[in-house]
């Protein structure tokens, strides 16, 4: 007899944590690192902060392989009736909202203490608060797997005795730092690189000290929330606003809840979905509701999608993170314009330096830094779009580059949804539009290269005579 | 202000449906025949079913491109009562069990019925019975997204007019035939390679008919579902297995919940641990799980894994399937013994075809057929560990073979869980145990080929004398 059951999404990513890049212990041990430190990224510099973040990594246990992985950051910190949630419910986030984060699944921590407990036993501990509270939460928390509910062990508070604010988050997991160490370093240095107006420090259980120091205090301007574009619209999300919406008429409701949707436009759609402005968002029916989202998908004449809610770097910051990390003779960035694609603004970046103390790329091709919503991709490279463009879409040798040569590429994507091909984040995919502006961007350093490696070359021979 | 909110699984796999495949238009008419076809299979020859499969794809509509995708297989049925859970809760399935099927994770076909809902409104219609009922039952579900429920929408039932047994599902998509029609007939004939006790019939938009007859009555021998092998066990499985079990001694609990564990056995790990085996299940300390995990992961004396959970096709279909498609002059085909990774038993297969109507490969590699429980995997081949181990791990001249070459391989990997890199079940991760797997399997076949083709050499030879 078939034996069919419910589990629920923390079951199921536990069941399944390889997915979500928790395939084995030093893979664990390296995920567990990024999302604790994107999570203090994104509550910071999303806000104006200029980011300070601890990283401790120590072994727990003289026998075996298990590591207390600890990140502290001057962020926003969490309120407390949110704490237990925020770090022991899975699908549970403050990023489910259009705008650029690193984080977006709300997953990520849980699957860190899920690792733990499955490996360890011990809960996770936080310690937060805000920078307007008078005092400082702490809590232990475990999850209960079956319900996808937080458990809360221990949890208490004290008053501040001076001014801070953040979060600390400390877990135990197995992990493997021989095998993994090289990828967390290589991680932690190349998110410097995009964070120069960062402090991180990085305390490792070779007892080494990795630091790098903030070098600009500029940063990139943090991300507003947006409502959706009606290109990225479906049947399901319209009928959602349509059946929530407190607005009397359906005009009201589109112009409410649409960006690049003002009172003409929103008339203008009706009239050709041949829908009565009037009457109520709940009263329209299947038929209308699908008329409806044809027009808005088809309709030519929006403003383009609001890019507030995006957040490049900036060529200032993407020069100043490869010039402190590779001093190199010639670098340039480029900040492409906004596009989209199915409604979600982007931009493309790229980054290249030359010469000077980059080390020499590999023979047949440049070494390439990937980079969405400024998280560092470093696996997976064979399955990302941005390998692909620099593989098969740029034509080096017009650029006067022949590998190997000292030439280090940077590539972000930024967006309020980055195509990823999994939960882990590792790899972007092949999206038509974002292709194209991958190598726009790509081809446009390269072509400032050119301009300096021909220069040089003329200086080079008018110095020979 | 933040926004801190839960989400459903139904909402989290709807807003990022492209991590299980549903990406665009294309891959989504693509993604539905699949996950359908491999429902109807598992409904099949899991149960000793010869399977006779039909597949419906017809445009719904004039002007958009809407799909009606319609599956019915003559398999085990589900119960009435299942049926609002099976086809509308994100996370329901009776495939959660130690043993192979091609289903594994409870999201398939939800994935199908949320892409209807979105692009085209219309519900999911189910019409199922058991061979033993004296009714069928009708459906027509729909997915409340925001709390994962099914909306019954209809539903009815009839008297049998004859011995029917089986499940008819249909749904409404927006699809792209054009563009994705090579790759479904593809996925349609490499389905029937490996399945040549089916029947399976096609009948396309462009009024075609693609028919695949049965052409053997043997059948790999059903799966069985086992019990969790010691290997496998983390703290969280053990704690929950404790707390839960009925025994009333520590001993009796591990004999009844895990294979290859006896009294004999159990009563060596509880020593080994320091426990006393007499004491209640629920009363084990933290410590004391995490000593008697540590145990059960290095102990070395358990009798192996188990294979009566898996489910290998075996040479004779193998063969039967290579022989009916490619008309080869040669053919040969291997299942390796069982192996384990994380205690998940897996067997590696491997066939391979040569001459006759085989087409003539790549110029660098052989046609590289990839399966992983009976599915076809026709995506993301350069992050599959199989054409890893097929371009880097094999000395094909060794082999006597230079490509291009009229040669087919075909690389089959069952388990319990196969290591799939995504939810859209495209990719096997590089697990090490695997990877030597396949690497044995191919260098087996290839060695077969290599006589053969020494013999012909010979044969050759003699003739020109
Ligand atoms: N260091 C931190 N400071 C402030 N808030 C935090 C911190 N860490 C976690 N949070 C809060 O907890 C929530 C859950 O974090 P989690 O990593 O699980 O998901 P996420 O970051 O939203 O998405 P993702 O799964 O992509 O990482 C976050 O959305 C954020 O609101
Ligand atoms: N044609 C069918 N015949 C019998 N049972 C079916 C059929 N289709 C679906 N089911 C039942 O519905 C359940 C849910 O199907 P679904 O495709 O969502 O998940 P799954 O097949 O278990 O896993 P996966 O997400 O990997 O496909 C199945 O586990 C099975 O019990
Ligand atoms: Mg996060
Ligand atoms: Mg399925």
């Amino acid at each position: 007899a078939e034996k069919y059951k419910a589990i629920s999404p923390a079951e199921f990513f536990y069941k399944y944590k390889e997915i979500a890049g928790f395939a084995n212990p030093a893979r664990a041990l390296y995920q567990t690192v990024r999302e604790l430190v994107e999570n203090a990224l994104d509550a910071t510099d999303s806000h104006g902060i200029l980011p300070d973040i601890k990283i401790v990594i120590q072994r727990a246990d003289p026998v075996q392989e298990f590591y207390r992985v600890t990140v502290e950051d001057n962020g926003i910190g969490i309120p407390p009736d949110i704490v237990p949630n925020a770090f022991g419910r899975v699908l549970f986030s403050s990023k489910y909202v259009l705008k650029q984060t690193r984080g977006m699944y709300g997953l990520g921590v849980k699957m860190a203490v899920l690792y733990g407990q499955m490996t360890t036993g011990r809960p996770i501990e936080v310690i937060t608060s805000k920078r307007e509270y008078r005092r400082i939460y702490f809590f232990k928390i475990r999850i209960d797997i079956n319900k996808n509910e937080p458990i809360v062990l221990e949890r208490g508070s004290w008053r501040k005795q001076r001014d801070w604010h953040g979060t600390i988050v400390s877990l135990t997991i197995e992990g493997d730092w021989g095998k993994a160490k090289a990828r967390i370093k290589e991680y932690v240095n190349r998110t410097a690189i995009v964070t120069p107006y960062a402090n991180i420090v990085m305390y490792t259980p070779d007892n080494e000290v990795v630091f790098y120091k903030r070098v600009i205090d500029v940063m990139p301007r943090p991300p507003r929330e947006v409502k959706p574009h009606p290109y990225g619209v479906d049947l399901e999300m319209l009928k959602m606003i349509m059946e929530s919406s407190k607005q009397p008429t359906i005009l009201e409701a589109l112009v409410e809840n649409f960006q690049s949707v003002g009172e003409v436009t929103a008339r203008d759609l009706l009239t050709r979905a041949g829908i009565d402005p009037s009457i109520s968002p709940s009263s329209l029916k299947e038929d209308d509701l699908l008329k409806l989202v044809n027009v808005m998908k088809t309709y030519s004449q929006y403003k383009p999608p609001s890019s507030s809610a995006i957040s490049p770097l900036g060529t200032e910051v993407i020069k100043a993170g490869l010039n402190r990390m590779f001093e190199p003779e010639f670098v340039e960035a480029v900040t492409r314009r906004p596009s989209t694609y199915e409604g979600h603004p982007f931009i493309v970046e790229a980054g290249i330096a030359y010469g000077g103390k980059v080390p020499l790329s590999e023979p047949d091709k440049p070494t390439t830094l990937r980079y969405a919503n400024k998280i560092p991709l470093l696996y997976d490279e064979g399955s990302d779009v941005i390998t692909s463009v620099v593989k098969e879409d740029i034509a080096w040798e017009n650029y006067l580059v022949s590998f190997p040569a000292p030439i280090v590429l940077l590539v972000h994507v930024c967006s309020t949804k980055v195509p990823f091909k999994g939960v882990g984040k590792e790899s972007i995919a092949d999206v038509p539009e974002v292709r194209r502006e991958i190598k726009l961007a790509i081809s446009e350093v390269a072509r400032r290269l050119r301009g300096y490696l021909t220069a040089k070359q003329k200086e080079f021979e008018a110095q020979r005579k």
